[in-house]
């Protein structure tokens, strides 16, 4: 029987806002202890993607930007609870990147999937 | 049969100085896409690991800290080439990290091992 998203995924997620400051992210990320936020629009729609990469970027050039709309990625590679975690994993891996916000059929956020959450796989009755 | 960190390992790893500035470290994060580097003392010997995340705590904290050495974790959480992946993976899901440096018996930095990796041992004839 296939492993599902929902079985290992985190409910307990940290989102920001695409108008706020990339201090104020740098500050959730730290106290989340995470290196991935899903950015929300006014409505609450996922809009795009921060993490502490598109912050170290935004350390490294000199154009200080500043709002999170700024360096965050939009074009956000998600998941859905009842996707198998092969497909998830094989996604993460295919485009280097190490979570997926979890979204449901209106592209709320609901939960996230880290890379580091597929060791539960390995667990002795890990995942369940 | 089980995996063993060699198979899904990269053996392209970049590495830094424990006395080089944050920035530096920024520029070589973003230049081999990654969100992890080893850092390395004068003799090449794994000292600690800097990664995007302590980028981001350096940005939210305003005494601008300079150096690597001031902002890296020391204490490593580090894997070897024939250590089963089901070892490791747990390994990073326990800590809450999402790289393992893979040392050699005199502690240097041979290769790193992602926890987005895991995708591979997925794919079909993944990770051989
Ligand atoms: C390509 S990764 C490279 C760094 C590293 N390999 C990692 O796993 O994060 C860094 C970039 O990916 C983007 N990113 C991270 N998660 C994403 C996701 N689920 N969908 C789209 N982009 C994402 C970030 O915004 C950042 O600009
Ligand atoms: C605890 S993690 C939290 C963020 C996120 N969960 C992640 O996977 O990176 C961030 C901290 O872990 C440290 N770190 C990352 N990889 C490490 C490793 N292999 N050994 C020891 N510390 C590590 C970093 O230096 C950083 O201060």
């Amino acid at each position: 029987k296939m492993v599902l998203v929902q079985e290992i995924m985190q409910r307990r997620v940290v989102t920001i806002k695409e108008d706020q400051d990339i201090t104020d992210a740098a500050k959730k990320l730290l106290k989340g202890e995470t290196n991935h936020l899903p950015v929300l629009n006014e409505e609450g729609r996922l809009t795009g993607v921060v993490t502490t990469f598109d912050i170290a970027k935004a350390v490294a050039r000199p154009e200080r930007k500043v709002k999170v709309q700024d360096v965050m990625t939009r074009n956000v590679i998600t998941t859905l609870v009842d996707e198998p975690i092969d497909i998830a994993a094989q996604k993460m891996e295919h485009h280097r990147i190490s979570a997926l916000p979890v979204v449901d059929a209106q592209n709320q956020c609901i939960a996230i999937l880290h890379a580091s959450d597929l060791g539960k796989l390995f667990k002795p009755g890990g995942s369940r």
